[in-house]
């Protein structure tokens, strides 16, 4: 049975997509099944592991409001082991139309049981909010993994993010926890990601991973090839970094 | 009558609320009046201003639902001729109860009229999404400024945004209009800086500042100060750049 993990953060630009990407990637480089849903209108997830927009014939849209099995919208792309399921701009109307009352939150939970015995793992790459569309991201999964960009913003906004994700917890979704919380960005020259690494390591302890990814251009530049790092270029410090979190994340997965 | 100006971007992180503060900084360094709306749940504009979240008494989720006059929430910054309209976590309740039908996107226009002849600028940071927050800062504005991020997923989103402000223009608020694209976080160390940048040069002409705000680490420190970039560092990079934008920013003004 899958294990399925929002990587989740309404903070804008701490490496939620580019975290989505690269760990699927390596995951599926350690021979796991696993599958990426892009969860966010800007469809980032789906360029970056290759799938054009012309591509994107059925989405995760047609998905939520049913016009289409599951099954169909899934895109095989080009590292072995990886399959998306593509998002296009339409979700920003998908997301009005579920609106947010009480029965809006559940749809992702139900198109993805199907799928939960043909993968090892299902990631949800979460738009930069805490709208329906993530709310049913958190619904829907086991874990959450949260990219935290070693800034001051980004420091701020992380109760609000535990406080959503404990109510979903305690009123939609009894098994959630939070898988890790994962540093992106570092920069050594800079004092500010010691001392928000500091702070972060001090409130949630074990929670954060060991692995830190630094801040690295060759991160940047793979989306613009259609590629993850892993295949873009290997040997980047971005690379090494997100075959570390997989190793990590996959180490805890058998302690747990 | 105050020119209304939204900050607005879709793709998270790209330096919405940091332009936001920095340059209604420096138009208020010019001598205008200007208050600064903090549309985003995050509530960062408010932090950035030194206003922490103990002083945000009235803030604007009770000004779009009616629950109190907008002078009440104006809350004066320790910047002469700057105030801020704050905003907290209420927020993502309050977009919920909006809603997104055709009578949702008026409120924050209407809410804004009484101050209109009380300032010289009115700026909106707005959130990371194209929901019903965002469509009514449109609808309240007079002009959008595009802060754009140096870096491929920021350019990708681009035209997502473009047509989000035709298609507002077109049912919602005929006087809408681009004010500008500003290229944000440039680093001249990375080629992709420069390969972004000569094509959003190429795509939209004189729509993109010739201010460019370089990377600067002192323009993410300040907001743990509560301080805009020019009472934290005004010496710094950050700082000459947005005093730079200011000027370009009201040149341009004049020449309309
Ligand atoms: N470690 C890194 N080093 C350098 N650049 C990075 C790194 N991680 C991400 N980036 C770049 O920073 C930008 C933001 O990252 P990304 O888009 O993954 O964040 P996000 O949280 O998904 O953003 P959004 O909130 O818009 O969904 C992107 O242009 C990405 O290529
Ligand atoms: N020119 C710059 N140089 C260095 N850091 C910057 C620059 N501009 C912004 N930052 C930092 O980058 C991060 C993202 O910027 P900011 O929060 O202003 O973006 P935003 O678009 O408002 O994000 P969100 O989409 O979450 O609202 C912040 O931590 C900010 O301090
Ligand atoms: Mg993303
Ligand atoms: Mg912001």
């Amino acid at each position: 049975r899958a294990k399925v993990l929002a990587i989740a953060n309404h903070k804008g630009g701490v490496g939620k997509t580019t975290t989505a990407i690269n760990l699927a990637t390596a995951l599926a480089a350690s021979n796991k099944k696993v599958l990426v849903i892009d969860l966010d209108s800007q469809g980032n997830a789906s360029t970056g592991l290759g799938c054009p927009t012309p591509k994107r014939v059925e989405t995760i849209s047609d998905v939520l409001l049913n016009r289409t099995y599951i099954q169909n919208a899934i895109y095989s792309t080009e590292v072995d082991n990886l399959s998306l399921i593509p998002a296009t701009t339409d979700l920003v109307n998908t997301e009005a139309e579920i609106g947010s009352g009480a029965d809006s939150y559940h749809l992702l939970q139900e198109a993805i049981y199907p799928l939960r015995s043909r993968y090892d793992y299902i990631i949800i790459d979460c738009a930069p909010s805490l709208g329906t569309l993530t709310l049913n991201a958190l619904v829907a999964s086991d874990r959450v993994m949260i990219p935290l960009q070693c800034e001051f913003f980004a420091l701020e906004g992380l109760n609000h993010l535990i406080q959503t994700i404990s109510s979903v917890k305690r009123e939609l979704n009894s098994d959630l926890d939070i898988e890790g919380v994962v540093l992106t960005m570092y920069d050594r020259r800079n004092n500010l990601s010691e001392l928000v690494s500091q702070d972060v390591r001090t409130c949630f302890g074990d929670k954060v991973y060991q692995t830190v990814i630094p801040r690295n251009v060759r991160l940047s530049e793979a989306p613009s090839h259609g590629k993850p790092i892993l295949l873009y270029d290997i040997h980047s410090a971005g690379a090494d970094a997100y075959l570390a979190l997989s190793a990590e994340f996959l180490t805890r997965e058998t302690l747990q």
